[in-house]
């Protein structure tokens, strides 16, 4: 049975989609078989992972309907051993869609269970909300991985967010961990980061990844090649924090 | 009455409420009457012009389910001209409950029809989804102003963006305008940055603003003293970013 990761945070513009794309590939890059699941309608994890947008139906939205399983949604990508289920802008009605359908927080966890065995990971990149799509996620997640950018409108939504996640383990994932705090876009220079990364560090404690993910251009350059930076530039400041970004996530779950 | 300004885009962190929050002072320090509403459930506008937490109900909430008006929710803020209807959580549960209530997508402009009669601008910030509360937006608004982030991922949001404009336009709101496209997050050392002004430039020709907001770390600073860029650093580079996107909105408002 797969351990699933959700990648949450309802700030915008943090490094969640990043983050999913290069951890999932550097997962895979050590020989773990990862599956990534796009719950975002923008579908930017699919786009990054260089899939045509006319191949992304099924895609998450029918198996979040029940309309197709995993399997028919799960597409190989250009990473061996990384597999994606690929975002269409159909998702955007889900939430709609579902109200008043039984167990509609549990669409993806009914769909994981039988759909997702041959794995060792899924991760799932979630859309900048808290409705229905990302409560499937944390409902479908062994624990929770959050990016959280080095700005001041980030750190105000972390309570926000920790908050959600309690409620999630209250009334209907009662295991749901938090795996950790991965803090983004970095910039050495700048004395907020250097603010933000201390009291970060001072209320969450060991939560927060020694890695810090620097502000990097080749990363925000990887997208429009369809690449994840681990392939368009190995070398990269960013790419290798990525890589430590995957032993530490790796050491943590070790120890279940 | 008012002109209604939308400050819209799906894409998560592009500047959505730092254009709404230093726009908005920007025009009331040029002699507007100015009423920023707040309708992301993060409510990071409020937080960025100082508003208490616990001051926040009656809040656009309240005025979208219709329990409260928009003179019971309104502030003034430390911006003379400047009122803001603040954010709450509670946002994140009305898309759900206005479902099935009828003229869900006309809550906001039938709030504002009478509501707003004093100002001579209304300017909304925007959640990171198209969901009701966007639609809701974008169904009272005269226009939308598009803040568009440097980057390869906000640039692929466009079209997404505008075809929903487009059925906006079609079901609720004829007249439904877009103002104009501003860029954001501009580091002229980076390709990237370079390109994507050139990209969109090319695409979206006349609609785009001349004024590029530049990345200055002095922008990012002042939410955390609750105050807008142009108060908390007038003198910085974001800040006159800002005051001359300011005469270019209003340059292009008196075409009306
Ligand atoms: N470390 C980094 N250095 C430079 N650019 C980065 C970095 N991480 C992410 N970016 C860029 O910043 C932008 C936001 O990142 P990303 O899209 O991954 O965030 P997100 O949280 O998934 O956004 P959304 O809330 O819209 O889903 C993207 O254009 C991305 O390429
Ligand atoms: N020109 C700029 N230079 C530097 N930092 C900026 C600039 N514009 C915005 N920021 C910072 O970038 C982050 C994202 O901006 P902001 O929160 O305004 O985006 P948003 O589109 O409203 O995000 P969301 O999608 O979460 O609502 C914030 O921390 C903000 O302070
Ligand atoms: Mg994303
Ligand atoms: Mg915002």
């Amino acid at each position: 049975v797969p351990r699933v990761l959700a990648i949450a945070n309802q700030k915008g513009g943090v490094g969640k989609t990043t983050t999913a794309i290069n951890l999932a590939t550097a997962m895979a890059a050590v020989g773990k078989s990862v599956l990534l699941i796009d719950l975002d309608p923008q579908g930017n994890a699919s786009t990054g992972l260089g899939l045509a947008k006319d191949a992304r139906v099924p895609g998450s939205y029918e198996v979040v309907m029940g309309e197709a399983t995993v399997a028919d949604a799960t597409h190989p990508t250009l990473v061996p051993g990384l597999h994606l289920a690929p975002a269409t802008i159909d998702l955007a009605g889900a939430e709609v869609e579902l109200v008043g359908v039984a167990r509609r927080e549990y669409r993806l966890l009914d769909a994981l269970v039988d759909g997702a065995a041959g794995y060792d990971y899924v991760l799932i990149d979630c859309p900048p909300a808290l409705g229905l799509l990302t409560i499937n996620a944390l409902v479908a997640a062994n624990a929770l991985l959050v990016p959280l950018q080095c700005e001041f409108f980030a750190l105000e939504g972390l309570s926000l967010l920790l908050n959600t996640v309690a409620r999630v383990r209250g009334s209907f994932n009662p295991t749901l961990a938090l795996q950790g705090i991965v803090l983004t876009m970095y910039d050495k220079r700048n004395n907020l980061s250097q603010q933000v990364v201390a009291d970060v560090r001072d209320t969450m404690g060991a939560a927060v990844y020694q890695t810090v993910i620097p502000r990097n251009v080749r990363i925000s350059e990887a997208p429009s090649h369809g690449k994840p930076v681990l392939i368009y530039d190995l070398k990269s400041v960013g790419a290798k924090a990525y890589m430590h970004l995957a032993s530490e996530v790796l050491k943590r779950e070790g120890r279940h």
